[in-house]
């Protein structure tokens, strides 16, 4: 464990957190992509399947439940419950996110680092969550204006990629046999995704204006 | 090696 990657993970767990604060005190998902939150949880639910086989550590384990529990309740919330889902704009959120899940699974099947069913679930999960934030950029595009709680979120789960890449690229020179091709290439890509979004969040914060995407 | 099959990141 390095500072890098305990930052991303603290920052990713904020990102969440931020996000279950917003919908359950002002009980409200205005801005928020149902079909982002539901590709997080597919992308948590195939990535830790090893949560009852391979025990890593107390903090491994501890965080996938808390990734796991958070992003299905995030989904429940928008789904079901009665105040919070009518406040879901799905007219605006529809980004066809199912088009992201077979050619991911494809491209697992194809690029992998071994042909088991754990290894191919798990490169299926990190394709996925790279394209993941699609479905929450293209919503945040359309509705312009984009709340602070909002803004925020998807500014703590970029922060959370750009650590990411800084553990990569600091395991790769601290530990000789630390080389993870896929894992780089789709966290890049995913990280770049959100390059954009950085650039107006910054230049919203640093004209102290409401962030606004072009159309 | 063996670590490229247990990936310990999250």
């Amino acid at each position: 464990m390095n500072i890098f990657r305990l930052a991303g993970d603290m920052t990713h767990l904020a990102s969440v957190l931020v996000l279950l604060l917003k919908i359950h005190t002002i009980k409200s998902c205005a801005g928020i992509s149902l079909k982002t939150q539901e590709l997080y949880a597919l992308v948590f639910a195939t990535r830790y399947l090893d949560l009852f086989t391979d025990y890593i550590s107390l903090y491994n384990t501890l965080m996938k439940l808390i990734f796991l529990v958070s992003s299905f309740s995030i989904v429940w919330y928008i789904r079901h419950h009665k105040i919070v889902r009518r406040s879901y704009d799905k007219d605006q959120d529809t980004f066809r996110h199912y088009f992201l899940v077979l050619p991911c699974f494809l491209l697992a099947l194809v690029i992998n680092e071994k042909f088991t069913v754990k290894e191919i679930m798990w490169t299926f999960s990190l394709y996925l969550e790279a394209v993941a934030i699609l479905p929450q950029l293209v919503l945040l595009q359309r509705t312009r204006n984009i709340d602070n709680l909002t803004g925020q979120y998807v500014f703590l789960l970029g922060a959370y990629r750009s650590l990411y890449i800084l553990n990569w690229i600091y395991r790769y020179f601290t530990e000789p046999h630390y080389v993870h091709w896929i894992t780089w290439i789709s966290g890049l890509v995913q990280t770049l995704l959100y390059a954009d979004f950085f650039y107006y969040y910054f230049q919203s914060w640093k004209n102290n204006v409401k962030l606004e995407l072009p159309a | 090696n063996d670590e490229s099959d247990d990936h310990d990141e999250l």
